[in-house]
C-alpha cells in the first residue's frame, strides 16, 4: 500500500510525462488502484490524460497553498482503477511564493499524506529541472524512477540527479531510494541506443531496469486523444512494454 | 553585427541545444563571426562542441557573479568563425544566489555588452525552464528563436512562451522580436508531425519559418563525438537544414 513513486530527470524530453500517464495505466490495468499527481506547471500528464485544464476550478498549486485538499482535486479517468491530480501553469507560483519559507521542501509530502493510504501507487511527473517542485516530489516519494532517453546527452545529467538524490535522502527523506533506471526511446536499429545502454549498464549496473521503451509513434499520438496508450493502441509495442515495466515494479517493490 | 539569438523553449527535449550548436556552426561555415554561449547548468552545448568540462578553470557562472570576464571565457573550436562560452552545473547558484538582487535579469546582458561586438551572429542556448537564466538571455537578446518538436505536448507550451516573450518585451527589453519558430525532429511519415505543423501553421503563421529540421539519427549521434553535424556528417539531411536555417535567418535578419 502507499507506493509513492516519483518520476524524475533534469534532463529535458526523456519520456518522464509518458512513463507517468503508461506506467500509471499499467499498473491501474494490473487492478492496483493508482494515482497519478501532475507536478508539472506545463501540465502535460494532466493534457495527456484528457484532462481540460480551462474547466478545472481547481488545481495542485491550490493544494500546495493550503487552498484545497488533494481529495477534492482528485479526479476519474477512463480507467477504474486510475485517477489524476491535475497541474496548470500556476504552480510555478509555488515555487516564488515558497522560496524562503521554512518546510518548503515537504508541502507535497503534506498533502499527499492524507490521501496516498487508498492507493496502491501514487506516482508523481516532474518538471525537467532539480527545482524547488521536483524536490518536493522527492521528499513525498518511497521510490525514485529515472527515465533515461537513450541518447548521448542523456547519460551526462544522470551524475547530477544520483547526487540531488543523496542530499534529499540525508537532509529530507532517509527512506527514498531509487526503484530503477528505465531506457526510453530505444531504437534497436541504432548503434546509439545501444552504446548509451552499454554505458549507463558501466555505470549504474544494479539501477538498470530489465524493461527497455522502444521508440514508438503509437506513444506520441496517444496524448492527442487524451488517452494513455493501453486505451488507444493496446497491442502497439510501446503499450506493452509499459504494462511489462508494471509487472516488473510490482515484482521488486512488492517482494522487495 | 551583433545579431544576438536566444534559443528557447520551456518544454524539454525540443532541439534547443542540437540547434543552438548547429546553427552556430552553419553560421560560421558562411563565414560569419559566430560566439554560442551555454546557459543552461546541465552544459550540454559545451559537452556537444567537445569542451571537457572536468578541464575547465571557469565557467560563465564567474562571468555572472562577477569573476570573470566573457572574453576570459572564451573558447576555439574546430571552426574558424566559431567560439564557445562555456557552462557547468555550478551555474545553477546563480539563479539561487541572485533571486533577490535588483538587476538579476540584466546581469547576461552586461557579461555579453563588452564582447558582442566582435561577432555578427551571438547565440545563447537556454535550459528547459522560464527561469531566471531564461530571462536573462531574452534580456539580452535582438532576437528569439523558438524550436518546436513536432509532437503533440510541443504545442502546449507555446501560449506561455510567448506570453513570458511579451513580458520580456514590456519590461526588460524592448527591442526583442521573435525570429522564428522552427520545426524540429520533423517525421515526414507520421501524420502527427503533418497535424503539428498545420496546427502550429493556423496559430502562428507569421512566426513560422520555412526550414524545417528533419529526424536525422546523425544529429543525435555528432555530439558523442564532440562535434557540430558540419564536421561528423555535412552530406546528412540534418547538416543541410542546419545549413539552410542559416541561409534563411541571414536572409530575414539583415534585410530586416
Ligand atoms: N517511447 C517513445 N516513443 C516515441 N515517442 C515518445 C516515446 N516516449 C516519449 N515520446 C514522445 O517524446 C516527447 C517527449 O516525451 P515526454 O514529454 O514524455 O518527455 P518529458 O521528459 O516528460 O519532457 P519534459 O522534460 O518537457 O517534461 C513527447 O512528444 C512524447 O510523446
Ligand atoms: N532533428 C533531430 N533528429 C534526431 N535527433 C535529434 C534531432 N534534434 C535533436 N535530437 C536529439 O534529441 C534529443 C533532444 O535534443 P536536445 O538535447 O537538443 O533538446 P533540448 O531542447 O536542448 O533539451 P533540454 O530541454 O534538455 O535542454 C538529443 O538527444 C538530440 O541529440
Ligand atoms: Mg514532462
Ligand atoms: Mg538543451
Amino acid at each position: 500500500m502507499g507506493h509513492v513513486i516519483c518520476i524524475a530527470n533534469q534532463k529535458g524530453g526523456v519520456g518522464k510525462t509518458t512513463t507517468a500517464i503508461n506506467l500509471a495505466a499499467s499498473l491501474a490495468a494490473l487492478k492496483k488502484k493508482t494515482l497519478l499527481v501532475d507536478c508539472d506547471a506545463q501540465g502535460n500528464a494532466t493534457t495527456g490524460m484528457g484532462i481540460d485544464k480551462s474547466t478545472l476550478d481547481k488545481s495542485l498549486y491550490h493544494a500546495m497553498i493550503g487552498q484545497a485538499t488533494a481529495q477534492e482535486l482528485v479526479r476519474r479517468t477512463g480507467l477504474k482503477h486510475l485517477q489524476v491530480i491535475p497541474a496548470r501553469t500556476e504552480l510555478i507560483g509555488f515555487e516564488v511564493e515558497f522560496m524562503d519559507r521554512p518546510g518548503r521542501e515537504k508541502v507535497l509530502k503534506n498533502v499527499l499524506a492524507a490521501i496516498k493510504e487508498a492507493y496502491d501507487y501514487v506516482l508523481i511527473d516532474c518538471p525537467p529541472s532539480l527545482s524547488l517542485l521536483t524536490v518536493n516530489a522527492m521528499a513525498a516519494a518511497t521510490s525514485l524512477l529515472i527515465p533515461l532517453q537513450s541518447e548521448f546527452y542523456a547519460l551526462e545529467g544522470l551524475g547530477q540527479l544520483m547526487q540531488t538524490v543523496k542530499i534529499v535522502k540525508k537532509n529530507l527523506n532517509p527512506r527514498l531510494t531509487v526503484a530503477g533506471i528505465l531506457l526510453t526511446m530505444f531504437d534497436k536499429r541504432t548503434s546509439l541506443s545501444h552504446q548509451v545502454a552499454a554505458n549507463a549498464g558501466k555505470h549504474f549496473q544494479n539501477f538498470l531496469l530489465e524493461t527497455q521503451i522502444p521508440r514508438n509513434v503509437r506513444l506520441s499520438e496517444a496524448p492527442s486523444f487524451g488517452k494513455p496508450i493501453l486505451l488507444y493502441a493496446a497491442s502497439s509495442p510501446g503499450a506493452q512494454s509499459y504494462v511489462e515495466l508494471a509487472r516488473e515494479l510490482v515484482r521488486r517493490l512488492e517482494t522487495g
